[in-house]
């Protein structure tokens, strides 16, 4: 159980604060903006009006005795900056902060911001990546042009076992190795390649970018 | 080669239509705000000045020609329907639209979106999920309470075997089936219980999602 103080509470904010209490962690909301204090009623565990460039504020507020902070206002740069410096100032030991764009984040860091997150910029890369691979849900990246992707199963392959896919490992067909399939509630981790795969499958697939997108353009 | 359509170019629509341009796309990017237009010059085949809520317009621009497109209005609801509506009346196969909250969701879906998609509650919940998982770099959810996670080696593993640090499979001591090690450049895939970890690892680990927390909390 963590104490985490979340200044802003617009989509961002209210989120990270809405989670992070589902989670079971203490959370101190904070927003100069009545209405959206009050919509964090029963959704943080003190839901505060104040604002977060004013150092006494934040003291009275027992800011000083937690030691992660999220820093979620997007659009008002000053604010933005000013609140991490004073966040930094009242020994706040690791706060991510989310910035409107590289000149805003790497603000943020040299004041003392640990992490800085672009929201709109990751989810639109991720969106702008899925766009034309409709069957691939997930993606990691282990290494630049490899990855493990979460894949539903093409139609092309319902009833084939992964051998007479050529889903068989990295030396056969796809050059791709199955990881896991996971078919209803079953998790089936480094399956044989006389596993006969079904329609609704999801794949757990690692192999070379390219690879991973000729199969799943199946 | 494909032709998308992006509308709106704030932080989420620019990135997206930067990262189609760049991955080889073709991209007519179109706003209302001049200087979002201009913006975009270089980063996106034909960026054009135009009210994406005017049919005309629209029409002139040749959408009726692009089988994808991307409504990346976040703030104007109303323009974020309506843009959506006209797109389903001009023939878009594929329809990315942003929403603001869950009801301006359902509606885009109800007047023609394919998918929705929430940049900042989705980056929230990575956000709130890893701010107590330093060790956890990424994560695909494989089934509920199901996954495989990205992991950075914690220090105490230094120099064990997978075997030594118990970490040989789902009936080792941690519970996990650690499916590819990253050591610099080389990739390990399916490593093998003798497998001596490194500082620096990274790891991809499959199991119950409380047992990961275990073992990136070590
Ligand atoms: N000085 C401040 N003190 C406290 N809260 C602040 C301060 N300045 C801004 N905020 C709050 O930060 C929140 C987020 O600000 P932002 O300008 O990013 O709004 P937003 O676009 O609604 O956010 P999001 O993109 O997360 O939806 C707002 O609710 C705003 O009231
Ligand atoms: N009817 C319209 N036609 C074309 N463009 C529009 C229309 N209405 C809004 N836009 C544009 O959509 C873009 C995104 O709008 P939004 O209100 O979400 O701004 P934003 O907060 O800057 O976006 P982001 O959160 O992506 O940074 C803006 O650049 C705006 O000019």
């Amino acid at each position: 159980r963590k104490q985490v103080v979340v200044i802003g509470l617009g989509r961002f904010g209210s989120e990270v604060a809405k989670t992070l209490y589902q989670e079971g962690h203490d959370v101190l909301a904070i927003d100069n903006d009545e209405r959206r204090v009050q919509e964090m009623a029963g959704h943080a565990t003190y839901p505060v009006k104040a604002d977060a460039t004013n150092e006494a504020a934040l003291r009275e507020l027992g800011v000083p005795n937690f030691d992660v902070a999220v820093v979620a206002i997007g659009n008002d740069i000053e604010a933005s900056i000013m609140s991490t410096v004073l966040l930094k100032t009242l020994g706040t030991a690791h706060i991510v902060a989310r910035a409107r764009d590289p000149l805003h984040g790497r603000t943020l860091e040299r004041v003392g911001a640990n992490v800085v997150v672009y929201p709109e910029q990751e989810t639109a890369e991720r969106v702008a990546r899925s766009l034309f691979q409709p069957h691939v849900l997930d993606y990691i990246e282990l290494a630049p042009s490899f990855g493990v992707s979460k894949v539903r199963l093409p139609e092309a392959f319902n009833h084939m076992t992964l051998k007479q896919a050529g889903l068989a490992g990295p030396r056969d067909k796809y050059g791709l190795a199955v990881l896991a399939v996971r078919r209803g509630k079953e998790i089936i981790l480094l399956p044989s390649e006389e596993e006969r795969l079904q329609s609704g499958d999801l794949l757990l697939v690692a192999g070379r970018d390219e690879l991973l997108e000729k199969f799943s353009a199946s």
